[in-house]
């Protein structure tokens, strides 16, 4: 269940987008006790200057995406503009049975989309 | 045996994940323990925020530690025992003899990178037995069970007041080194006998609670930022 990206104007800039991963859609829910899913969340929007970098309230961009996206405005032919990748994330705990009927808690790091930035 | 991955592109995930392949299913007849619930209300930043509204960011649980069992560990496991038909069927008291079980705990699951930090034993009693108690408590003796030899080194006694909760014995330093790996499996002799003369205790259920910390999921804290 993923929120669509919209092409053009000030909703493209590069934000994160609300992703929720279903562990039924990916066939995990008859050993993943909880949750039945989580939001993940994804990055996707651009990073052109200058609305995006950097984004309001968002992570700064990294001198190195300023400064392509610089270059990618005189020109655009040599060099692309920087990524929109995750900036912050944060864990979740999955509790599930595992192959020796045990049942498991784990903490995973990275799991979750806080921000998004340019890099 | 451990190259076998489940088939597909989660393949990879999983891997990642920390599991050897996709398990097959919710097994039957195994009801998720209380623990484990409270362990996962307490430890999911997702309903920690649904129930609190609002969670400043950043304002996440202590990274690498099980606050509820105040160790540290990013991995909880309850392992239940697998040496039912081992057990004495029926207890006795003539001359004072309690029956003695055998309990098995596969740890085949664990990695080698593990590292734990509590293996608690709880045991349950017969529900009238453990009400019934003994006037004086009980002593609990763990030792280990070797195959075709019987009861091995004892590994710790530990005096027991009631049955009527569970009886926990911690057996991280016991029955292998603090800073070891788990071992593949954990063979063990139980006995239960009243201090004072009296019934013995039927074992009702047996399992392991084991604590890991894997430095693999563990990221360093972040840095105040200069």
């Amino acid at each position: 269940e993923a929120e669509a990206a919209v092409s053009g104007g000030p909703s493209s800039a590069c934000r994160a987008r609300r992703l929720y991963v279903s562990f039924r859609e990916v066939g995990w829910h008859r050993w993943v006790i909880a949750p039945r899913g989580f939001l993940a969340n994804y990055c996707q929007g651009q990073c052109s200057l200058p609305a995006t970098m950097p984004g309001p309230g968002g992570p700064p961009a990294l001198n190195h995406a300023v400064l392509r996206a610089l270059m990618h405005s005189a020109a655009p032919s040599a060099a692309g503009l920087p990524c929109c990748v995750p900036a912050r994330l944060s864990p979740i705990s999955v509790l599930f049975f595992d192959n020796s009927d045990n049942v498991v808690l784990r903490h995973y790091e990275d799991m979750v989309v806080d921000e998004c930035g340019c890099r | 045996a451990r190259a076998r991955m489940a088939p597909g592109p989660a393949a990879a995930l999983l891997q990642a994940l920390g599991l050897r392949d996709a398990p097959q299913g919710a097994p039957k007849h195994r009801p998720v323990p209380p623990l484990m619930w409270r362990l996962f209300r307490r430890r999911d930043p997702q309903e920690a925020r649904a129930k609190l509204r609002w969670t400043p960011p950043g304002a996440t649980l202590r990274p690498c530690h099980v606050e509820e069992l105040g160790v540290a560990g990013n991995i909880v496991r309850h392992i239940p025992d697998r040496g039912v038909r081992a057990r004495s069927p029926e207890p006795t008291s003539a001359a004072g003899q309690c029956p003695e079980w055998t309990v098995v705990f596969d740890l085949s699951a664990v990695d080698p990178a593990e590292l734990p930090s509590q293996a608690r034993l709880e045991l349950r009693f017969e529900a009238a037995e453990a009400k019934a108690g003994a006037a004086g408590g009980w002593e609990l003796r763990v030792a280990w069970a070797v195959e075709g030899v019987g009861v091995g080194p004892v590994l710790l006694r530990q005096v027991v007041a009631a049955l009527e909760t569970p009886v926990r014995a911690e057996l991280l330093g016991a029955a292998w080194a603090r800073n070891a790996s788990a071992p593949r499996s954990l063979r063990l002799a139980l006995a239960l006998r009243p201090r004072a003369p009296g019934a013995c205790a039927r074992l009702a259920e047996a399992s392991l609670l084991l604590v890991t910390l894997d430095p693999r999921l563990c990221h360093p804290l972040a840095r105040p930022r200069r």
